[in-house]
């Protein structure tokens, strides 16, 4: 189904730009 | 115990869940934080991805005729999108000020509403989808509702010819739903339910038969009337769980004591 997969490219993207959040505050902690 | 019901939906939400409760845990630990990076990008590629998901989910609910979806679906989809705005903004922000701690809170509410707002519009799929299954079973239902009726040897054919391909749809689709659950419990009582059915649909024809032959050769019925029937309600009844059990989506084992 369409719909799944562009569920799945949204949280995808979403958990590449957390990844990338995380990465520069992970380095503080 | 599993976070989500089907695998569908853990394999789509579980990588962001994962992440949103690591940058919660970042955030909270690192008071002030490092400097974040510049996220323009990743941000335009969930912006991009938002977008298409409106565009596909408003197409999806066009051409659906579930009403329930066709009204449920479009505050997912609002949901989704308010969050992007929210995603945006805080990229905006940490542009002007890496530090600022208001963005980094609107990241986070950002990435919560894409989160909820995936698994609502997933959940109101997923339910529509369930729905689909539940008409099939009902339309078998309303077959055994009339197997007390079939007198004659040709209507008994009818019966055959008409039911069996709802029975084999409700087959397919059970047992692929089945296959889909996360939740041990339900996946079993689906086995279970569905096996009966497959067991019982050959003995119940076999009982109808057996009632018209009787009927036609003018001897007594009784007895044969009350096994189709006992045959017929053990189906029902089958059939029922089934569709109890597909619309089940939560873990509350009280459920289950």
């Amino acid at each position: 189904e369409m719909i799944l997969e562009a569920a799945k490219s949204i949280t995808s993207a979403t958990a590449a730009l957390l990844r990338a959040a995380c990465a520069a505050q992970r380095e503080l902690v | 115990m599993p976070v989500f019901h089907t695998k569908t939906i853990e394999s789509i939400l579980e990588p962001v869940a994962q992440q949103v409760s690591r940058l919660v845990i970042l955030h909270e630990e690192a008071e002030d934080g490092a400097a974040m990076p510049d996220l323009e990008k990743p941000v335009l590629a969930v912006s991009a991805a938002v977008m298409n998901l409106i565009k596909v989910g408003r197409d999806t609910i066009n051409c659906s005729d579930d009403p329930i979806l066709r009204q449920d679906m479009p505050a997912s989809l609002q949901r989704v999108e308010k969050a992007s705005k929210l995603l945006e903004e805080a990229s905006a922000m940490l542009k002007a000020d890496p530090y600022s701690q208001p963005a980094r809170k609107k990241l986070i509410e950002g990435a919560r509403g894409i989160l909820q707002g995936t698994s609502s519009l997933l959940l109101c799929f997923d339910e529509s989808e369930v729905r689909k299954i539940i008409k099939t079973c009902k339309e078998v239902l309303n077959y055994l509702a009339v197997a007390e009726v079939i007198e004659t040897m040709e209507d008994l054919v009818h019966f055959v010819k008409d039911v069996s391909p709802h029975l084999t749809r409700v087959s397919r689709d059970v047992d692929a739903r089945e296959k889909e659950l996360t939740h041990m419990v339900h996946r079993e009582i689906l086995i279970r339910s569905l096996d009966a059915v497959k067991t019982l649909a050959p003995i119940l024809i076999c009982a109808m038969k057996i009632y018209v032959q009787l009927l036609a050769q003018g001897k007594k019925t009784d007895e044969a009337a009350e096994n189709r029937n006992y045959l017929c309600t053990r189906m029902t009844d089958e059939i029922n769980q089934i569709i109890r059990v597909l619309q089940l989506t939560t873990y509350d084992e009280d459920e289950w004591d």
